[in-house]
């Protein structure tokens, strides 16, 4: 169970607090509003008013012992900013922060914020590649960088099984299912000799960079 | 090559936009603020002012003809629920509209909406979901019987290789994951030289039966 604190509770603030708590984690939820405080209390461990701009009052709440702070204060470069280095004095060891502009991102980078959190681009970028990848049929994110997405099976493998095209050694990619065509069930861990034919959708599992190597030529 | 119209060129509108564009798509960008279809004018095929709520000029444009429209007027409910409502009526097919809450989402989805983009929270729940990493895999429907479970790795399977172990041979099942202990981060595909250790936690995908067959004897 992780102990998170989420400094900022617009959308994405209060979103994030409220899913960890729902994920069973301890969650100490601040904001400088305390309309958003009082509407995160029952969604948190711990809900503080305060202007985290302050350093005495985030020190006092142990902050640094925390395993993530999230940090999402809007567009106001000047206050993330502020806060992403006094958190870094104070020694918080994961410091996730929101930005609103790819220059907002390189600041707080710099600064010293560990991930950078860009919903809206991050939400576009996912959109162009659900879109705009011909064969890609929907894909389930996995961690970071990988996913499991169901790709109707490229024409240049047509033909050949599983274990002649190697895509494990070669690419790092393991097929956990395939349907044979739009009606069929997923056949689950679908064997080696298994040949594909046209019209295979292939379940695939692997790092999105692998994973976009499938795509047609 | 897709053919795409953003309308509303927020910061989710404008990524959009900008991203289909540099993926090689056709990309009418749409906004009733000259700055911001000025700013997308080197970043699409063509970008038009206009009030999105006027349908005459929306029809003129051939929208129903697209192969997605992109909706992202911000908070203003009244306006996205008013446009969703007209390009149904224009016979647009796919239509993915940015809702900026749960209510705001289930509204648009009831007016015609195909798909729904609520960056702030997705963001939010792929952050818990990478943070409290133990129940990422956790919930992947694929099939009626089979599931992917994660299984501490039993005594018998210890100091032994993954291909050694033939699991898929044997038991039909695929270990698409390796957890090191509590505190690490999940192995994707590990390879079939890895060998297990006492505390490993094994992602694993296969039929309920077979999947039964693993636990402690
Ligand atoms: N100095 C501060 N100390 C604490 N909280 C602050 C401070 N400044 C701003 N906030 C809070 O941070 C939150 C920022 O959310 P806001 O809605 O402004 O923008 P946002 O992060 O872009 O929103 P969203 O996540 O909805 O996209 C607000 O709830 C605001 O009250
Ligand atoms: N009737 C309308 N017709 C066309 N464009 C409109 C209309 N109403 C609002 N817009 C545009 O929609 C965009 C909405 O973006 P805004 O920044 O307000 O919110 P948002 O979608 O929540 O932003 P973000 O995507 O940055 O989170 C603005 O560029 C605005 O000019």
């Amino acid at each position: 169970m992780a102990q998170v604190a989420v400094i900022g509770l617009g959308r994405f603030g209060f979103h994030a607090a409220s899913l960890f708590h729902e994920a069973g984690h301890e969650v100490l939820a601040i904001d400088i509003d305390p309309g958003r405080v009082q509407r995160i209390r029952d969604h948190s461990t711990q809900a503080v008013v305060l202007d985290a701009r302050e350093v005495e009052p985030l020190g006092a709440l142990s902050i640094p012992d925390f395993d993530a702070v999230i940090l999402s204060l809007g567009t106001r470069v000047d206050a993330s900013a502020l806060v992403t280095l006094h958190l870094k004095d104070l020694g918080v060891r994961r410091l996730i922060v929101k930005a609103t502009s790819a220059d907002h991102a390189r600041l707080l980078e710099k600064i010293g914020a560990s991930e950078i959190v860009f919903p809206e681009r991050d939400a576009a970028e996912r959109l162009v590649r659900r879109l705009s990848d011909v064969n890609l049929i929907d894909f389930i994110p996995l961690g970071e960088d990988h996913s499991l997405r169901q790709v109707t099976a490229p024409r240049r493998f047509l033909g050949k099984s599983l274990v002649e095209l190697r895509l494990r050694n070669r690419f790092g990619l393991q097929v956990v299912g395939i349907r044979h065509g739009e009606k069929a069930t997923v056949r689950v861990n679908p064997g080696p000799e298994t040949v594909l034919q046209e019209g295979d959708v292939l379940f695939v599992l692997g790092r999105d960079g692998d994973l976009d190597r499938l795509k047609e030529e």
